[in-house]
């Protein structure tokens, strides 16, 4: 089979600034399928003034940071195209 | 493979396989390689001894790879193996250390995970077990481990990246690992396992926010080895409890090793803190490996002559 791209895919970071907050991130990845949670490991890891860094696919982020910005949550995007960066990673010549 | 292995790039599974069978030949005086099980999909799990007494009282138990994407692991443990060996004649506390302790390091835990993860899905975490009825694949070899095991954050759901397992130790890799330290408890002064990625220096317990007893003692230790780290390049490791530094979470090694009386037991979080993630890039491994190799060598040195 073929190998999962992903292009388009972005890791966003928040910052969970009080109790509600960290109750939309921890139900973000009930709502928004599939989420991969890079730090902590899972939702429910998640506390106040924790940075939460999340793998979104590409067909997610738009309603990610739709329901990220109508909850007043900052955020900050890691990765635009996280297969530019998987494709960066290594040497290109050994590519 | 037709790719060479290199210390400053990262090696696919064939690469690490090649290397653990030519380095062990090529340095019979001071590297064993012993296979300590077979993965899920039946890969070999070796295990390379590094020391210079073949029956030296105290030993260091170092592992990588536990999860798969977190590919600067595996590259630490070629790496300190390589240096171990290279630096062994020619440094005096390496060769004072390898002189009367082991070093049992096993390079890649979870073999098919990793392959995975080069071939298939760049961020796959767990082995590669189907073992449930359920379609999802793969165990969270690090909520496996019988310590707490199915509590705390771990999950019995077998899609979740954290998913323990069907019962502790149900993972061939987890046991390869817990039956050789087991067989070696006598001599094993201290646990590393090597992960990505966050910068800290943890230790346990995690599975309970108590305080271990020789809780000073790990703290200093911690703080000593995130200083030598600092040394190098300046990079800041967070150091502390895994429970109140990261969070809460059970089935861990290195709380494992520590209940098995292993009480120097450590968790390596090597670079980044995020702008790179899992994706760090060659050109830092170099880097990310040396300042490591200080803090190892620092902590062994106390192990041998504290201990």
């Amino acid at each position: 089979s073929s190998a999962r791209r992903f292009d388009s895919a972005k890791v966003f970071r928040v910052k969970p600034q009080n109790e509600k907050q960290v109750n939309f991130m921890r139900n973000l990845a009930t709502v928004i399928q599939p989420i991969d949670f890079w730090y902590p490991d899972s939702a429910l890891q998640i506390v106040n003034q924790m940075e939460v860094d999340f793998l979104v696919s590409a067909d997610q982020t738009e309603n990610v940071e739709a329901l990220l910005k109508d909850n007043n949550i900052h955020y900050e995007i890691l990765f635009q195209n996280l297969q530019e960066d998987i494709d960066k990673q290594l040497d290109n010549k050994r590519n | 493979s037709t790719c060479k292995h290199s210390y400053t790039k990262y090696n696919n599974w064939p690469q690490i396989y090649s290397w653990i069978t030519r380095i062990a030949r090529k340095n019979p005086e001071l590297v064993s390689r012993i296979k300590i099980g077979n993965t899920f999909e039946n890969r070999p799990i070796y295990l390379l001894k590094i020391g210079k007494q073949r029956d030296a009282k105290k030993a260091i138990f170092v592992d990588c790879g536990i999860h798969a994407r977190e590919w600067i692991s595996p590259a630490f443990c070629q790496w300190f193996v390589k240096e171990a060996i290279r630096t062994y004649g020619k440094d005096s506390s390496m060769k004072n250390i390898l002189d009367n302790m082991n070093f049992y390091i096993v390079p890649l835990v979870n073999i098919d995970g990793y392959v995975w993860s080069w071939t298939q899905d760049r961020f796959w975490r767990k082995n590669r077990s189907n073992a449930s009825s359920n379609a999802c694949v793969g165990v969270d070899l690090n909520r496996n481990f019988d310590v707490l095991w199915g509590t705390v954050d771990a999950s019995k759901n077998p899609c979740e990246e954290v998913y323990c397992g069907s019962s502790p130790e149900s993972e061939p890799e987890t046991k390869a690992v817990t039956t050789f330290i087991h067989s070696h408890l006598s001599s094993i002064k201290a646990y590393l396992t090597i992960h990505s990625y966050s910068q800290m220096v943890l230790f346990p317990y995690g599975y309970t926010y108590d305080k271990v007893p020789n809780y000073n003692t790990l703290n200093g230790l911690a703080k000593g080895a995130a200083k030598a780290i600092a040394s190098l390049y300046g990079k800041k490791y967070k150091y502390g409890a895994s429970a109140s530094t990261i969070y809460p979470s059970s089935g861990c090694s290195d709380d494992w090793a520590y209940e098995q009386g292993i009480k120097y037991s450590f968790t390596f979080e090597l670079r980044d803190k995020g702008k790179y993630g899992f994706l760090l890039p060659e050109s830092e491994i170099k880097e990310t490996c040396q300042e490591i190799m200080l803090a190892v060598k620092f902590l062994a040195n106390y192990i041998l002559n504290q201990t």
